[in-house]
């Protein structure tokens, strides 16, 4: 569905957690590598569309956001502990 | 399975349990844990053996936050638990969230620990996720019934790729689970011109259409008319609706199913639902409602039941007074039941079989008579 706009800030913020958590994740700390984070997180983003049979956008719309609020179980989609 | 495939490399498996919650009775916990251990082996040459003391290969325990390993708990939602794949130590044990409200039903305001159990024990021998939705080891909790719950087949195939099938004597073979067969019926076509509605929103800008377990879904963002099983945008509210309208202000579409009635917020359902109706204030003598809308210019909803309705005003979240009222008194044309009912374009659209009528809302005047599903583009 549509995204409700004012809330994207923390929207984004949630989804990283979430990438981390469950996607494998990893941020660069610094800011040189902004794009680089952002393409790096587009990829998680389809990882985690393409395993729950979303529309592969890379893109945090409503439905990808809505299915990372789902309540779930704690261990990652794409790799075990270590 | 996890990488390099970890699995116990025997038969027999210990299990203890370590604490319990205090949302459920002691013996309700150990019987949830006991028939999550009886689904496996009953699919596997396993056998479980529950120990009361010392350190047994699978420990079950409930904590909240921090506990000891380097995955916190993260408080009500979110993540309900997690469990280590087979291995010494830390390896097989399973943890969940004491801050979740844990039951041993599948009401909506708990988690049932048999489900969950289920899942985390999967992990604890070896599986890890699946995106098969419905499996057991899909990563999202899903509320189902448990009475003589069977295990989904991609469960079956996952565990015996680890372990093998049981031995014939000790349990049912498994062609005795087969995969929950489909109980949706066929969808009904777009363009049937005998095609009728149980209940239509908008949301967000869209349009859905229900019947049956199915929705149609018109977006203004794309040009074709979409076809899912509601399943697959609420889970917990697979089997369809009488009726259903959204407040757009409040970004929340109300569903309506028999006397009770739900809030969602896009694919989330709000917490404390479902509610009876009558905490709308309808009369205990109506048992369901036929369809609703709400006209965003008055911030009321008129819910229809026969050939009645009524006004409840959202601000002051009450029903009107001097209701219910004939539907035929008010919306002229209107001389029937109302199916489901619409709101958009400054019109009303009320649904009766495979026709719909439009009604201005501002003098309550029918205007034209369409083919229920002209939405469609046919």
């Amino acid at each position: 569905f549509p995204v409700v706009p004012e809330k994207e800030k923390e929207d984004m913020q949630f989804a990283k957690k979430y990438l981390e958590n469950f996607y494998d994740f990893k941020e660069e700390k610094n800011s040189l590598f902004k794009a680089k984070n952002l393409n790096r997180m587009a990829d998680k983003i389809r990882e985690m569309q393409s395993f729950f049979g979303l529309e592969v956008t890379g893109e945090l719309n409503h439905k990808t956001l809505d299915m990372m609020k789902q309540p779930r179980c704690g261990i990652p989609d794409v790799r075990s502990y270590s | 399975t996890f990488p390099q495939s970890p699995r116990w490399k025997k038969e027999d498996v210990t299990y203890r349990i370590l604490n319990y919650t205090p949302d459920m009775l002691q013996a309700d916990v150990e019987e949830a844990i006991a028939k999550a251990f009886q689904l496996w082996s009953s699919v596997t040459p396993l056998r479980f053996t529950r120990l009361y003391s010392g350190q047994a290969d699978i420990m079950i325990s409930f904590a909240a936050g921090f506990h000891g390993d380097f995955y916190s708990f993260d408080g009500p939602g979110g993540t309900l638990a997690h469990a280590y794949p087979p291995s010494s130590g830390i390896g097989g044990d399973a943890h969940f969230d004491e801050d979740e409200n844990w039951t041993k039903f599948t009401t909506y305001n708990g988690y049932n620990l048999f489900l969950v159990a289920a899942h985390e024990l999967g992990h604890s021998l070896g599986l890890g996720h699946s995106n098969v939705f419905g499996a057991l080891m899909y990563p999202i909790y899903m509320a189902r019934d448990t009475r003589d719950y069977r295990l989904p087949q991609d469960d079956i195939d996952g565990i015996q790729a680890l372990y093998g099938p049981p031995r014939e004597s000790s349990a049912l073979p498994t062609k005795a689970f087969h995969p929950q067969e489909p109980t949706e019926m066929t969808p009904a076509e777009d363009c049937d011109p005998h095609l009728t509605f149980d209940a239509i929103t908008t949301l967000r800008g869209e349009i859905l259409f229900f019947k049956g377990g199915y929705v149609w879904r018109k977006s203004p963002y794309f040009s074709d008319i979409e076809h899912d099983t509601i399943s697959s945008f609420w889970p917990s509210l697979a089997s369809g609706f009488d009726a259903a309208y959204e407040v757009d202000k409040k970004d929340r579409v109300i569903f309506f199913k028999d006397d009770q009635y739900w809030a969602v917020s896009g694919y989330s359902i709000e917490p404390g639902f479902p509610k009876p109706i009558q905490n709308l204030g309808f009369p205990t003598s109506v048992g369901k409602i036929d369809a609703a809308v709400h006209d965003q210019n008055t911030k009321k909803t008129y819910f229809f039941v026969g050939n009645r309705y009524w006004s409840y005003n959202e601000n002051t979240q009450s029903m009107e007074r001097g209701y219910p009222r004939k539907i035929a008194a008010d919306f002229q044309g209107i001389d029937h039941t109302v199916d489901a009912a619409l709101q958009k374009n400054g019109h009303f659209y009320f649904f009766h079989g495979s026709n719909q009528y439009e009604v201005d809302i501002k003098n309550k005047k029918l205007i034209r008579i369409m083919k229920s599903n002209s939405w469609f583009n046919c």
